[in-house]
């Protein structure tokens, strides 16, 4: 009777229910078909649960990516929360992949559970995370490109909470670009 | 009430998650 079980302790809930999404390329599938729903939380235990047990980022194989999106927004540029918006985007060398990347993740998740944003935390959609070979790729994405005002606030709250120099900069690219473009064509639309 | 919380604190989450 005196056991204490995980459902009797009071958890820490967040503002916002969260889904982790992981995709695994398959070249023979359709790219929705590649991409999983794992599962959603709205505790900082149950985040801590969920990122204790899945893969670090940096074991994963080239071409997998984590997402987390606030629940029932979908990973992907079509969703109607996601069309408008863009994305603060972090690219990392093949070297960082061993020495930044999962802390630059952990960060990542960090700001977004945590509501890092103040008032303009609304106005961010989510996270992806891309392993590549040629470079991994870290983006934060927002609902909205033209709310000038949140998007740079929030781009420079998030390169200071990365720990990032103040003499490197960072891009905010809109989505509508790079559908259009190849992402290393897109130009940024904001930088810090 | 908007539910916030800085680094530290859901950092200071991790182990305690983890050794229960």
């Amino acid at each position: 009777k005196d056991v204490v079980t995980t459902e009797n302790v009071d958890k820490h809930p967040l503002q916002s229910r969260w889904a982790l999404w992981f995709f695994k390329n398959v070249r023979s599938q359709p790219w929705q078909c590649n991409l999983r729903l794992v599962t959603t939380f709205n505790t900082v235990e149950d985040f801590w649960a969920l990122y204790t047990h899945v893969q670090l980022a940096s074991k994963l194989s080239s071409e997998c990516d984590y997402s987390i999106f606030k629940d029932g927004i979908e990973p992907m540029w079509e969703d109607s929360r996601n069309k408008r918006g863009g994305r603060w985007l972090i690219t990392l060398s093949k070297q960082q992949r061993h020495s930044d990347l999962d802390t630059l993740w952990l960060e990542t998740l960090l700001c977004l559970i945590g509501e890092a944003f103040d008032e303009y935390s609304e106005e961010v959609c989510g996270a992806v995370i891309n392993i590549r070979a040629k470079g991994d790729k870290i983006a934060l994405w927002t609902r909205e490109t033209e709310n000038r005002e949140a998007v740079t606030y929030i781009g420079r709250v998030y390169k200071e909470r990365l720990g990032l120099s103040s003499k490197a900069v960072i891009g905010y690219q809109a989505h509508a670009d790079t559908a259009t473009k190849s992402s290393s064509l897109t130009k940024n639309k904001f930088v810090v | 009430d908007k539910k916030s919380y800085d680094r530290e604190f859901l950092l200071g989450f991790q182990f305690i998650v983890a050794s229960m």
